[in-house]
């Protein structure tokens, strides 16, 4: 970070044109959100204001815009950039109007996107920490999850600190998602030893089903080197559990990421068009995994370690009634339980039917 | 023209390397240093120091997963030395 910061707690924006990619109150919203995030773990307030010259500058442009001295590079590359507290163009952020700006997943979100920039306004620089918003490169983070880590906390806290309220000036952990709530879907789930981990943004919460308790970690507390936002998660049969996110995974023994990892998925036997996975889970019973990439399925056999002859197929064939993408699965007592968005099946693989649905949260003793 | 699609990628990705280490990892001279020393950091040290910072081999060569960190979208703020 760089230090002294701004030498005061209220600071006023403005934001000088709109991206026609979005809705002009989309974009006031992406921008309150943005600056939310940081006065939720600060004392700084930060005021909106319509003429004159504000602390906080905001504009779109492309390639050399203004008098900026750093110039746009088209489409991709380059999102936005911005400078540290000051006069001048201290503190103020440009957004390259070359990109495609939303406000969910497609293109790149505003939201988060400017969340980041205005760590750089109110003086950080950036993080090495893959899982921090200020991590140099873009990564989409589902938007009910709060985008700050520890990392930026503790940065922006040294030279801020912590919001008047806050009881013990510690840094503000991100509440995590409503578990109960009636659309909580999972990112990845999978049994670990006697246990059920369930996986959703920086957050896993832990089952232990024989005596129904619940417990939430923070991904982080348990293997500091994974990223957040993990996309499908299984345990083998050599208690190992295998992490996946976009073309890579990882492979952890107890709580010890494996040396040499990550590795990319191609590595397993599948073709480089395969990017990502959405779900996985080893079938104790046979030994094979079974992968779930859209409304497909590839199986691998864990002993021979190598991708069964004659997949991928369409899962719904081989799983009856398991019609729509997998977001998770894992095996409880011989049966499947498959995840998509706030619903469960419950899967008999020997009977080849489903025998139940639930909602998603069932496990969590909401 | 003999076309070499192989030399012209790999020419084409190391003026991708170039351009991002001068733009993120470069510390530009401080105006207020007395007789601007140059930086002088040659290519490699500074592929080594943008390895060392993704988690990434540090070999100082554009090796695979270098380009794929180098490629994707980012904020346009150094990742070394003051941003001002």
């Amino acid at each position: 970070f760089t230090l002294p910061g701004w030498k005061k707690n209220k600071l006023t924006y403005r934001i000088l044109n709109y991206t026609p990619d979005m809705r002009k109150e989309d974009v006031d919203k992406a921008i309150q959100k943005a600056f939310k995030v940081w006065s939720t773990v600060t004392p700084l307030i930060f005021i909106p204001i319509h003429e004159g010259i504000a602390d906080i500058m905001i504009a779109f442009g492309t390639k050399a815009h203004g008098h900026c001295p750093r110039y746009f590079d088209g489409p991709l590359g380059v999102l936005a950039h911005a400078f540290p507290p000051g006069n001048g163009f201290g503190g103020d952020v440009h957004f390259d109007e070359d990109e495609d700006w939303t406000t969910g997943s497609a293109g790149f979100n505003l939201f988060l996107v400017a969340a980041h920039e205005f760590g750089h306004a109110l003086g950080l620089s950036h993080s090495n920490d893959q899982r921090a918003l200020m991590f140099p490169n873009y990564a989409y983070v589902s938007p009910s999850e709060f985008p700050l880590s520890p990392d930026d906390i503790s940065g922006i806290q040294s030279i801020y600190g912590a919001p008047p309220n806050a009881p013990d000036k510690r840094p503000v952990i991100p509440i995590s998602p409503k578990i109960c709530g009636s659309q909580m879907s999972f990112d990845a789930i999978t049994t670990f030893r006697r246990e059920i981990f369930f996986l959703k943004g920086r957050h896993l919460w832990r089952v232990y089903p024989d005596n129904s308790e619940v417990e939430r970690e923070l991904i982080s507390t348990f293997w500091p080197t994974l990223p957040h936002g993990i996309e499908a998660v299984y345990e083998n049969s050599k208690d190992q559990i295998l992490f996946f996110k976009g073309n890579k995974f990882w492979i952890i023994r107890g709580y010890q990421v494996l040396l040499g990892y990550p590795k990319n998925i191609n590595t397993l036997g599948f073709p480089k068009g395969i990017k990502k996975i959405d779900a996985a889970v080893c079938n104790t019973n046979t030994g094979k995994t079974d992968f779930f990439i859209g409304d497909k399925y590839w199986r691998f056999d864990e002993n021979s370690q190598s991708m069964e002859k004659g997949y991928p197929r369409q899962t719904v064939n081989d799983f009856p009634g398991i019609s729509q993408k997998v977001d998770a699965v894992f095996q409880q007592k011989g049966l499947f339980y498959f995840f998509h968005g706030s619903k469960q099946w419950e899967f008999d693989p020997t009977a080849k039917k489903v025998i139940r649905e639930m909602k998603s949260n069932s496990w969590l003793n909401c | 023209l003999p076309i070499h699609p192989e030399k012209d990628r790999k020419e084409n990705d190391e003026k991708i390397v170039q351009d991002y280490l001068n733009k993120f990892y470069t510390v530009e001279p401080d105006p207020n240093q007395l007789g601007w020393k140059i930086n002088a950091e040659s290519t490699a040290e500074k592929l080594q120091k943008m390895q060392q910072y993704f988690g990434l081999k540090v070999t100082g060569k554009a090796d695979t997963e270098t380009l794929e960190i180098v490629k994707k979208p980012r904020c346009g703020v150094p990742d070394v030395g003051l941003y001002g």
